[in-house]
């Protein structure tokens, strides 16, 4: 049975588009067959593994998932790219969430892990993500407004959660960007950690730069900068996933 | 005649809400009567000017904009406040943007500045905005996966300057947490104004702690350290706008 994890906050700019890039080359580094799913209209996902949008987006074409699945230079990582296409995403942004899960699901059970990365926002493709989805990542950014609309997040993740054809669970809080020097993102975490507690990884992610860099040449941080603080921190987290099975 | 600015960009964590409050403070401190309009659900914007989002979204609720409106410890800013109801944030996502529109043109006419915050989407509710405005102001992070998404947004700008009925034009194009030491910044910046000319604002706010820190306070940078490098790149910014007239 894979594990749909899914890559969810609507705060912008937090990380969610790196975390599931470089969790999921690490999971097919570590020899699990691994599924990168792009649902952002942004297709941040999808340039960052060197690949390119499709015109029309896969899932609202009716073929079959399998035939929209791309290799990646990564042995073991295929990816479901994304799709600019203006038209589509709004299609997709008035389907019903169920529509696109069975199409979603359709696809996915040949993978030991389904990384989906989500755009920044609570509307219809990152519910319809949920609903597809085993367990839900929420990446946090150690600044103020981290905190806001974390309460709107896990009022549509408790939704989902009840509907009994779902099997969605919490997955785990991941701090990013994390400058242990700041006073403010020490403040974060220890608030996060108050109010969530076990379920926020022990891992957090350090600000650098080379996870930064790393997109603009089509490559996960881990291929890009193996020794970076970054890249070391993302490995400790695929572990940490693995472990909490 | 109000300038109503549209502070748009749909990648997320670029800086639209910090840029939204600090210019309206700054542009209230120089005198100028004027109005932020918070239109993302996440209500970011109304809660770093020290206020509570409603229960329900003014835009929904059929009274008259000036009934919704409230003042801000700045004098000469006032607030819409925005809200969190989902219910409310479907209803205006589904809405046409000419209705959101012609509601929002409503009440703005007594001011000399709006600025609206956008959520980091290109939905109906950043059309609203475009359709509604005399000019945009695109925030830019100096990151690579900054351009990705422009195009997309110049594609909808486009859109709707070509309306006759609309008269948006461009405001700008501003860097945001720019840092002089990193050469990814110096990339950016290079390649966006090579490609936008004269459109880039020659004001860049700089990476500052101080501004990520003003909104826990209830409090716009400006007012929260005065004397920072991001205060100071703000009020710079402010006059730029102004004398862009
Ligand atoms: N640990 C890190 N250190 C430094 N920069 C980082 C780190 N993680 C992400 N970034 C950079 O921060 C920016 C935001 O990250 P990213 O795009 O992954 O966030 P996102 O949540 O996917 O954004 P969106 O909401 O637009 O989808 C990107 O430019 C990225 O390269
Ligand atoms: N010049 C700056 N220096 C340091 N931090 C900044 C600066 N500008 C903004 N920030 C911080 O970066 C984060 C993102 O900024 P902000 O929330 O304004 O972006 P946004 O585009 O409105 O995000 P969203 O897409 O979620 O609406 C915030 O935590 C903010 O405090
Ligand atoms: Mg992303
Ligand atoms: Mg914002």
């Amino acid at each position: 049975m894979a594990r749909i994890v899914c890559v969810a906050n609507q705060k912008g700019g937090v990380g969610k588009t790196t975390t599931a890039v470089n969790l999921s080359v690490g999971f097919a580094k570590a020899g699990r067959q691994t599924l990168l799913v792009d649902l952002d209209p942004q297709c941040n996902a999808t340039t960052a593994v060197g690949k390119q949008p499709e015109e029309r987006h896969p899932l609202v074409s009716r073929d079959p998932l399998r035939e929209s699945l791309r290799k990646t230079n990564t042995k073991g990582l295929s990816l479901l790219p994304g799709s600019r296409s203006f038209q589509d995403v709004d299609t997709l942004e008035q389907r019903e969430a169920e529509t696109i899960r069975s199409h979603l699901s359709g696809g996915v059970n040949a993978y030991d892990f389904v990384l989906i990365d989500c755009p920044p926002s609570l509307g219809r493709l990152t519910e319809a993500a949920l609903t597809a989805s085993t367990e839900v990542l929420i990446p946090i950014q150690c600044e103020y407004f981290a905190m806001e609309g974390l309460t709107q997040m896990i009022q549509v993740i408790r939704r989902v959660m009840q509907e009994d054809s779902n099997c969605l669970e919490f997955g785990g809080i991941l701090l990013t960007m994390y400058d242990h020097n700041l006073e403010l993102t020490r403040e974060v975490d220890a608030e996060v950690r108050d109010f969530f507690g076990q379920i926020v990884f022990d891992t957090v992610i350090p600000r650098d730069v080379t996870v930064s860099e790393a997109p603009s040449h089509g490559l996960s941080a881990i291929d890009y900068a193996p020794r970076s603080k970054g890249t070391r921190a993302y490995i400790e987290l695929c572990m940490e996933v693995l472990e909490r099975e």
